[in-house]
Formats: structure tokens, C-alpha cells, sequence
């Protein structure tokens, strides 16, 4: 048996930065690159053309086991709360959730809580007319918490299965944004029990490091319970969910592939990690 | 921080010893952590460290007293060098209508930037006209006419038209409404669109723009030099304004468009009120960047 043999300084350097490129970050990029060093030296992985499928099985190891299910009410109307930093793909994965549910036989019902924002409301509701879901909507300048709770209110009059909630786009660092969003949650939960099922923080795939800050501070500032990287159909990869995963445990429910309403596909760890090699 | 990494590295190195090229490359490694933990793209980042590495062995680094500082300080001027010249401002055409075109990726903040230029080239005394070329996205037309609205400047849009085709009759409203700036707020698009990328380039033909803009989002890693790239080689870029840095993101992608796409940063968006654009100040950028 021959004692350990190196891995060449060039393919260990290409392995790295394929993963940088990724956005996986410097810190996994080179303990994902020694790992490979470490196999081959070892032999767990015979030839170099090897590598990248060894690279790819970690990435998947480094990812939730399980499939994440959606989170759903035991019994009465299911709340999804979607929030996330301005321009990241809210409005849009609102309306792409909408159909999905529709699609799965159930009464879908949209609350247009952004009512900050220029034609924030004028957006979801084509949306809605689009795909054939009512919505709830405010006067601009409203409080997005009152939007909110007539949402529910006509949730449970209506026996709406499924309400998903549209909210403004805010920076992460905004304490008295994020004391809004926690506001809107309590309001929900209390007209609604259990409320919100699920939380999803929608991630721009094209987002560098700081996507781990946003994941942290949403998560502390509101709870969330899953992450949608919107925009995937662009030539990022969104290798930062890697490192949420790894730092504030949320993991991906769902993929952005494009700007229709059908255009949102369930998280799979294969394909995202084929794609970073892709 | 950086200085205290370097410091680090180099008090290691010079244990054993006087500082020598290959030394300095050692320290430069706590350089490279630094850049690409701010998400400077890492093909900018190697060219940038050998650019550093010359400039540091040029400067005699290895004679000085205070290496490690005097690292720091070429990282920091080169970054700056590299990020300037300050330039902003619009350059307006010597006669007749000045046209701007705005273009860049899904959500960067097109539509907002457009009406905060908007309200800063009116308080240079000037009269714009904003339109609206986004045809695509739901109720994008009614967002504009609100912000313009909200700034009192008028608006410029046809609902159910191409793209090219309003902007081509929106030059033609600014000279019958004595507007002599024109602001073309187009769609968000990936530069793997070929159609979209199409649209934007007939948009150009048609108007000729005398400035063109890649609005990006200060958040974006890897990806911002890759996209600034296939923009500047598909439209004659003129400038690049960089939003969003009122969060924490470092900025990274400030010097890898910087870099890739050879146009300066004018300005930078701070905030989602028409008052939030500010001039970019490249020490500022480089302070934040190197953290
Ligand atoms: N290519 C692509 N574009 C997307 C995707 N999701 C959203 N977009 C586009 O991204 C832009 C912003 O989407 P919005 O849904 O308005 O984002 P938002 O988070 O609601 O924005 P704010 O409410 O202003 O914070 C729009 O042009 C969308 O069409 C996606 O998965 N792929
Ligand atoms: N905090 C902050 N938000 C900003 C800034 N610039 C824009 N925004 C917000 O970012 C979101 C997206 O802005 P838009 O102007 O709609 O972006 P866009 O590029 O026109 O989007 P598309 O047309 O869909 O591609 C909105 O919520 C804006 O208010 C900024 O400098 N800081
Ligand atoms: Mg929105
Ligand atoms: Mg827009």
C-alpha cells in the first residue's frame, strides 16, 4: 500500500474555487477542499476526476437529511408569513405559493401587508387576478399589522385553507422594521392559532456572506422556518444556504427558477449541489 | 481586524528572520480572508493581490519598521486607487436631451434609483422625465407613476407597448414638454436572457443614451462581477450605482463591478426614500470593505 499521495496543488486550487464562486463561503470553500485532499491522499477516492463527485456527496452531507416538509396547521387554516430584505422576490414567491396551494385543491387567500412600498399592493393583486385567489388588501400608509388581522378575520369567516402573507421588503439591521414583522406575527397568532405555520425568509441566490446575517436576524427577530432562494435561474448558485444551515440551522424549502407564478420547485440537495459544479 | 491580521502573520514570518517577497505573499493571505469574507469575487480578488504584493515589495515594505502597517496602507490606497476616481455626477450632453438608461438584475433597485435621480437632477435645475420601459413586471408602470408622483416629476408611460418603441416616443413627449433629461427605468433581467438582453440593447439603439447605468444591489457575492461583466459587454456602461448600503453587507461587489465592468461608481442608494442617493466616496468604500 503506498503511503498517502497529494493531490496537486492546481486541481486543489480549481476544487476551491469552484466552491468560492458558488458563494460558499472561504471558511467551508477550504474545509470542503481539504476534506478532498484528505480522501484522495487516503485513497476513498481513486482518480481525480473523482473529486467533484466526492465534493458534491459532502455538500449534500452538510445539508438537512430529511426532506423539509411544509409545515402545516393540524386542524383549521395553515399561515405562511413571507419576509425577507427589499427586492429579494417576496411578492413574487407569494404569488408562486399561491398556486401551488390552489393547485393542491385548497382555499387560497393573499394578504397584501406591504403597504409601504410604491404599488405594492397593485402588484400582489394582479397576481391574484392572475391566478384566481382573493386578496385582502390595505389603504396605502396603512399599518400592515391591521391588513393583517382583516386577513385573518376573513380567513376563518371564508374557511380559507391556506393564507399567505405578502410583507414589505426590510433590511435585517432595521430594528423597528423587525419589531413590525414581530408585531404582524403576534397579531396573527392570536387570531389564529398556531399562526404562522411557516415563516419562509426569501434569499436572493445572487446574496454574498451577508445572507447569514439576514438569516440570523430574521430568525431572531420573527422565527423562521425555512428559506425560499428565489432567483436560481440565474448563474449564482446560493451556496450561502450552506453555511445558514450549518450556523443558524434553517434550512431551503423551496427554489425561485424564474418570474411566473409556476416558476417554484421543492428544494432538492442533489441538483443544487450539481449545479455548483454545473 | 485586517491590521491585526497582518500583524499576526508577520510577527510569525519575521521570527525567523528578514522579510522576503514570498513573506509578503504570506501576509497577503490574511488580505485574501478579508476580501473574500466581504464577497469580493475571487478572480478580482487574485489579481488584486498581486497587484498589492508588487506594489508592497516596490514600496521596500521589506526594509520598513512597521511592516505590517505599511501593508495595510498600500492594501488600503490600492483598494481605493482602484475604486475612484469619485465621479459623481451626471454628464449631461453639451445640447439638447441628456438620455439615461438604467438597467441590471431582478430587484437590484432600478425603479427606486430612477426616481431618486430623478429628484437630484431636478434640484440641479433641471427638468427630467422619468419612463417607464419596464413592460414586464406586474404594475411596474404604476410604480413609477407613484414615485414620480410623490416627486412631483413627470412620467412617461404606455401601457400594453414595447419597450423600445416608448422610450423611442418618450424622447419625442421630453421635447414637446421642454424636459431636457430623460431617465428610462427598464426591467429587471438575467444576462443569460438572451431575449430580454435583446430588448435592452434595441432600448439603446433607439434612444442612445448618453450615460448607461448597472444599478447592483451591495449584497451581491460571486455573481456581481459575473453579471457587471456580461452587462458591460453587451451595453456601453457609463457608470454603476450600488444600493442598499444602508445594511451590513461589506460591499465587495463594489470592487468586483468596479473591476470588471471599468466604469466608475457614481452614486450609491442608502435607503428606499427618493432623498436616499449619495455621492460613492471610494475611501469610505475601501474602509468598509477591508472592515
Ligand atoms: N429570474 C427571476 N426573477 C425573480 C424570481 N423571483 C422574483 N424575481 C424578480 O425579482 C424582482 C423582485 O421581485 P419582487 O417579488 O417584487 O420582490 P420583493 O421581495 O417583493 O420586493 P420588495 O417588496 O420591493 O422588497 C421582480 O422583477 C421579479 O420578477 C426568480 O425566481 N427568478
Ligand atoms: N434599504 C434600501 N432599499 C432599497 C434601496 N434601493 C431600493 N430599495 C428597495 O429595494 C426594493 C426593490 O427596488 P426596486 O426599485 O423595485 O427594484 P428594481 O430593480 O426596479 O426591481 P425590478 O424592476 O423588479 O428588477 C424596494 O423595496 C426598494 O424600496 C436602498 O438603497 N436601500
Ligand atoms: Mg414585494
Ligand atoms: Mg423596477
Amino acid at each position: 500500500v503506498s503511503v498517502g499521495r497529494r493531490l496537486d496543488a492546481a486541481t486543489a486550487g480549481e476544487l476551491e474555487e469552484v466552491l468560492l464562486g458558488a458563494d460558499i463561503g472561504a471558511k467551508l470553500a477550504s474545509e470542503l477542499a481539504s476534506k478532498a485532499e484528505a480522501a484522495y491522499r487516503q485513497r476513498e477516492v481513486k482518480r481525480p476526476e473523482e473529486l467533484s463527485e466526492f465534493v458534491r456527496r459532502e455538500i449534500q452531507r452538510m445539508l438537512p437529511e430529511r426532506e423539509c416538509a411544509e409545515a402545516r396547521a393540524a386542524a383549521g387554516p395553515t399561515v405562511i408569513l413571507v419576509v425577507g430584505v427589499n427586492g429579494s422576490g417576496k411578492t413574487t414567491t407569494c404569488a408562486k405559493l399561491a398556486k401551488r396551494h390552489k393547485d393542491a385543491g385548497r382555499k387560497v387567500l393573499l394578504a397584501a401587508a406591504d403597504t409601504f412600498r410604491a404599488a405594492a399592493t397593485e402588484q400582489l393583486t394582479v397576481w391574484a387576478g392572475r391566478i384566481g385567489v382573493d386578496i385582502v388588501r390595505g389603504g396605502e400608509g396603512a399599518d400592515p399589522a391591521a391588513v393583517v388581522f382583516d386577513a385573518a378575520e376573513a380567513t376563518v369567516a371564508r374557511k380559507v385553507d391556506t393564507l399567505i402573507v405578502d410583507t414589505a421588503g426590510r433590511l435585517h439591521t432595521k430594528e423597528n422594521l423587525m419589531r413590525e414583522l414581530e408585531k404582524i406575527r403576534r397579531v396573527v397568532g392570536r387570531k389564529i392559532p398556531g399562526a404562522p405555520h411557516e415563516t419562509l425568509l426569501v434569499l436572493d441566490a445572487t446574496t454574498g456572506q451577508n445572507a447569514i446575517s439576514q438569516a440570523k436576524l430574521f430568525t431572531e427577530g420573527v422565527g423562521v422556518t425555512g428559506l425560499v432562494l428565489a432567483k436560481l435561474d440565474g448563474t449564482a448558485k446560493g451556496g450561502v444556504v450552506l453555511g445558514i444551515w450549518n450556523e443558524v440551522r434553517v434550512p431551503v424549502k423551496f427554489v425561485g427558477l424564474g418570474e411566473r407564478f409556476d416558476d417554484l420547485a421543492p428544494f432538492d440537495a442533489r441538483e443544487f449541489a450539481d449545479a455548483v459544479f454545473g | 481586524t485586517l491590521s491585526a491580521g497582518i500583524s499576526r502573520a508577520l510577527d510569525r514570518i519575521r521570527m525567523r528572520g528578514k522579510l522576503t517577497r514570498e513573506n509578503i505573499e504570506q501576509g497577503m493571505r490574511e488580505v485574501k480572508s478579508a476580501l473574500l469574507e466581504a464577497d469580493v469575487n475571487f478572480r478580482v480578488v487574485k489579481d488584486f493581490l498581486a497587484r498589492v504584493t508588487e506594489k508592497a515589495v516596490g514600496e521596500e515594505v521589506i526594509k520598513s519598521v512597521d511592516p505590517s502597517q505599511q501593508i495595510v496602507k498600500v492594501v488600503h490606497d490600492e483598494l481605493v486607487a482602484l475604486m475612484g476616481p469619485a465621479d459623481p455626477v451626471v454628464h449631461y450632453a453639451p445640447s439638447g436631451l441628456t438620455v439615461i438608461l438604467v438597467a441590471g438584475l431582478q430587484g437590484s433597485g432600478k425603479t427606486t434609483t430612477c426616481a431618486k435621480l430623478a429628484r437630484r437632477i431636478r434640484s440641479e435645475g433641471r427638468f427630467p422625465l422619468l419612463v417607464a420601459a419596464d413592460v414586464h413586471r406586474p404594475a411596474a408602470i404604476d410604480q413609477l407613476e407613484k414615485l414620480g408622483a410623490s416627486i412631483e416629476v413627470p412620467v412617461h408611460a404606455e401601457r400594453n407597448e414595447a419597450a423600445p418603441d416608448i422610450c423611442k416616443r418618450a424622447l419625442e413627449v421630453a421635447r414637446r414638454k421642454s424636459c431636457d433629461v430623460v431617465i428610462l427605468d427598464t426591467a429587471g433581467r438575467l444576462h443569460i436572457d438572451e431575449q430580454m438582453m435583446q430588448e435592452v440593447i434595441r432600448v439603446a439603439e433607439v434612444a442612445k443614451p448618453h450615460e448607461t447605468w448597472l444599478v447592483a444591489d451591495a449584497m451581491t457575492g460571486q455573481d456581481a462581477a459575473v453579471s457587471a461583466k456580461a452587462f458591460a459587454e453587451r451595453l456601453r456602461l457609463t457608470g454603476v450605482i450600488l444600493t442598499k448600503l444602508d445594511g451590513d453587507a461589506r460591499g465587495g461587489a463594489a470592487l468586483s463591478v468596479r473591476s470588471v465592468a471599468g466604469v466608475p461608481i457614481k452614486f450609491v442608494g442608502v435607503g428606499e426614500r427618493a432623498e436616499n442617493l449619495e455621492p460613492f466616496h471610494p475611501e469610505r468604500m475601501a474602509g468598509r470593505i477591508l472592515g
